[in-house]
């Protein structure tokens, strides 16, 4: 992406990057996420995006070969008929690629929908594309076209392979990709059967069930010691709407970063609106519309309103040319492309857009088709009487792109806890990462012909933690999935939406907004396996027998789900006393005494036992944090911190409880 | 409303863990760990006499309940396969005492 590595310090002195021997993407000068692969299950690939390309601009080789001990391979029917994917496939950058459809319809019904080089891993959508050069896409990319302004782009990992693994389709009028689990998991399947070290999962899934075959599938997938990002969902900020609820999973939650594209519209009345804009040019003064009124006469008023271009229509527009032409038009929000939106005012000869929210949702700068302003649903009763008014007149205004945002705010998109799966004795999400107008290449069908796009949701913050994974497994080969999303979590920092132990902010950050550099030291770090993960699945839901259960609890596994070793505590009601137990592993270098504290959770008594750990290298220790009913507000959910600290080292858990009967 | 033979596509999960029914040499197997761990090979001769075993258990079940072939065999990360079902049949297969859970395909899209 253009700014988000630096956003996450990875290029700063000290930074992940620096620490794995540089970025440049040359022999003489491996880097970060060097010899691991990144799965990504996605809508597959654009091949000969720079982003994945294994040479230099001067063709020259600059990866060695192929990380030991892969076996994945690529789509044999795809490269016969599509000589691009010859000099673009199976080199050790982009690794593997395959796809899987019999779930969607098979190869009749992709031929019924899409040209015929997209019956392979090849992408039409572009999603896949987005996540996967975001993930490990190569270092130093320029971008072109109308995202050339941002210079280049890297991959959070740009050394590391990717393996392309399409299992969501699309059709030509760019709509959403979509797919069916039956494909999913296949391509779950063969991604563990291959060897990949990381899974990026950009889709949506199950809130509750645990027992869900893409969950099951994840299970799996760890205990083969595959590292899983999933995307925690875009149903926000409705609370109890995350999304891959396992515990097994690492679910990400999207913030925004520091980069600000600002840009505003002025009325003819004097009136200002700010939201956010691309805009490079400006549109106006002109005569402004809404768009509910001047729609062709047969057009269905809703898709006329939501400014539907032809292709999301099957080719048939919606807007008048003979009143849009040379005008600005005010557009709702709804299920289509923002970027179509334009292109359909485009279509009909407007010269501008003011695009404009119909609920609380998050504002998006993205490359339109005619200079464009985004506004908040709060903005739109007044925009659309003022456009109501004889004469009404606007102006969109040249935006401005700063780098100094405050940030990370919660992407109002992003969904939020409590998890419906667990009980209420599970963390959900477990962690943020940049998800808001995020730059990387796409595949250009399905992008107006740009290789370079914007993207917006937990799609994109998602394969931000899969590239870090891939950071972390290369500089700590020895740490488990689970040991990764620990240091991930317990270095995580607050989102600037409010006081970080009120619970709402601990249900949309999680544990907190990565900070990768602290993750490459977290000093402790709590790991669980897959018998941690049955026992939980015992103590939470079917599908477990009870002979496994029994036999789990003799060899010492409580069946509790508050026990499970997490780094993030949850307990559904704490009526008068309740106690869980933890451990956690000193990866440090060396012998160091760290003291337990706890913040938040007023009217709860928090005690730790014991209240400092004295571990040496590698050493393991148990704890016990039991929670006593001291007066909170019955039925209250509380909010809080356990941090363990050594001097040098914070190790701090959420902890998210309910009070009382 | 829908006939008797109208069918969906169903997944089918046999196992939480693949390696649970297997009767052959578990040890000797490390088969099921085919993630990273470059050692394990899924084309080794005791891996593919493993998958084949989850295989046959697959068409086993789907034989009872007189469905065809299977659209996927899932044996690394999932021991199930996803099938075109009628509701009766995946009926049928979910009360087997083998079966976990028998799970209708429906439609997710991108985040």
């Amino acid at each position: 992406t253009s700014s988000t590595p630096s956003f996450l310090g990875l290029d700063e002195p000290g930074g992940l990057w620096e620490q794995l021997g540089g970025a440049a993407g040359s022999l003489r000068e491996p880097g970060a996420g060097e010899d691991i692969v990144i799965g990504v299950i996605d809508s597959g690939i654009w091949p000969e995006s720079r982003s994945f390309s294994d040479r230099d601009e001067r063709g020259r080789r600059t990866y060695a070969g192929r990380p030991f001990g892969f076996r994945g391979d690529c789509d044999a029917a795809a490269a016969a008929v599509d000589d691009s994917w010859k000099a673009s496939l199976c080199t050790p950058k982009l690794i593997a690629a395959q796809h899987f459809n019999a779930g969607w319809g098979g190869d009749e019904a992709i031929a019924e929908q899409l040209p015929w080089e997209f019956l392979s891993p090849r992408d039409y959508n572009g999603h896949g594309t987005h996540t996967a050069s975001t993930a490990g896409g190569n270092h130093g990319v320029a971008a072109t076209g109308a995202a050339a302004a941002f210079g280049t782009i890297s991959g959070i990992a740009p050394r590391a392979s990717i393996a392309a693994y399409k299992a969501l389709w699309s059709t030509e009028d760019a709509s959403t990709a979509q797919g069916y689990p039956s494909d999913l998991v296949a391509a779950v399947d063969q991604a563990v059967a291959d060897g990949v070290d990381v899974i990026n999962y950009s889709v949506s899934g199950t809130t509750g069930n645990l027992l869900d075959p893409v969950e099951i599938a994840f299970m799996n997938a760890a205990d083969a010691g595959i590292f899983v990002a999933a995307s925690a969902g875009n149903s926000g900020p409705a609370a109890g709407t995350v999304a891959h609820p396992s515990p097994w999973i690492t679910t990400v939650a999207a913030g925004t970063h520091d980069r600000d594209p600002v840009g505003s519209a002025t009325l003819g009345d004097g009136s200002r609106y700010s939201g956010a804009s691309l805009a490079a040019t400006a549109a106006g003064p002109a005569p402004l519309v809404d768009s509910a009124t001047v729609g062709l006469p047969d057009a269905d008023p809703t898709l006329v309103a939501q400014c539907y271009a032809a292709v999301d229509n099957g080719g048939v527009p919606v807007l008048d040319p003979a009143s849009v032409a040379g005008k600005i038009v005010l557009c709702d929000r709804g299920v289509t492309p923002r970027v179509n939106k334009s292109r359909a005012v485009a279509e009909a000869g407007g010269i501008g857009m003011i695009l404009v929210n119909t609920d609380e949702n998050s504002l998006n700068a993205d490359f339109h088709s005619v200079p464009t302003v985004h506004l908040a649903e709060t903005d739109r009763a007044a925009l659309k009487a003022y456009a109501a008014t004889e004469g009404a007149t606007a102006t969109v205004n040249v935006a401005t792109v700063g780098d100094d945002a405050p940030a990370p705010y919660t992407a109002a998109f992003s969904s939020r806890g409590p998890t419906q799966a667990g009980g209420g004795n599970l963390l959900k999400p477990d962690l943020m990462a940049p998800g808001q107008d995020i730059l990387a290449a796409v595949a250009p069908p399905g992008f107006n012909g740009a290789g370079f796009g914007l993207a917006s949701g937990t799609s994109m913050s998602a394969p931000h933690v899969a590239g870090l994974a891939a950071l972390l497994a290369d500089q700590h080969p020895d740490w488990s999935p689970m040991m990764i999303k620990s240091a991930l979590m317990t270095t995580g920092s607050d989102v600037l939406d409010g006081d970080a132990t009120d619970p709402a902010v601990i249900f949309s950050q999680g544990a907190g907004h990565v900070q990768p550099t602290g993750a490459a030291d977290p000093g402790l770090v709590y790991d669980n396996d897959v018998n941690d993960w049955l026992a939980f699945l015992c103590g939470t839901t079917q599908g477990v027998e009870e002979a496994a259960c029994d036999a789990l609890v003799e060899d010492g596994h409580s069946l509790d789900p508050s026990d499970l070793n997490t780094p993030s505590i949850a307990v559904d009601r704490v009526s008068r006393s309740q106690t869980v137990t933890r451990e956690v592993t000193n990866v440090g270098d060396t012998a160091a005494t760290y003291t337990a504290s706890t913040t938040g959770l007023d009217g709860i008594d928090v005690t730790v036992s014991p209240s400092t750990l004295t571990l040496a290298p590698g050493e393991t220790a148990s704890f016990t944090v039991t929670f006593e009913y001291a007066g909170a507000s019955v039925n209250a959910t509380l909010g809080g911190y356990l941090t363990w600290t050594d001097g040098s080292h914070d190790v701090r858990s959420p902890i998210v409880l309910r009070a009382g009967d | 409303a829908p006939d008797d033979e109208t069918t969906s596509t169903y997944i089918v999960q046999m196992t939480l863990d693949p390696v649970a029914t297997y009767d052959g040499d578990v040890d000797d197997l490390a088969a099921t760990r085919v993630g990273p761990d470059e050692t394990i090979d899924p084309e080794a001769p005791e891996v593919l006499e493993y998958t084949d075993h989850l295989q046959e258990q697959h068409r086993d079940a789907l034989a009872d309940v007189d469905g065809g072939e299977p659209l996927y065999d899932y044996v690394y990360a999932f021991d199930g396969f996803a099938a075109e079902l009628t509701e009766a049949q995946a009926a049928d297969l979910a009360a087997r005492p083998d079966v976990v859970a028998v799970t209708e395909d429906e439609k997710v899209e991108v985040d």
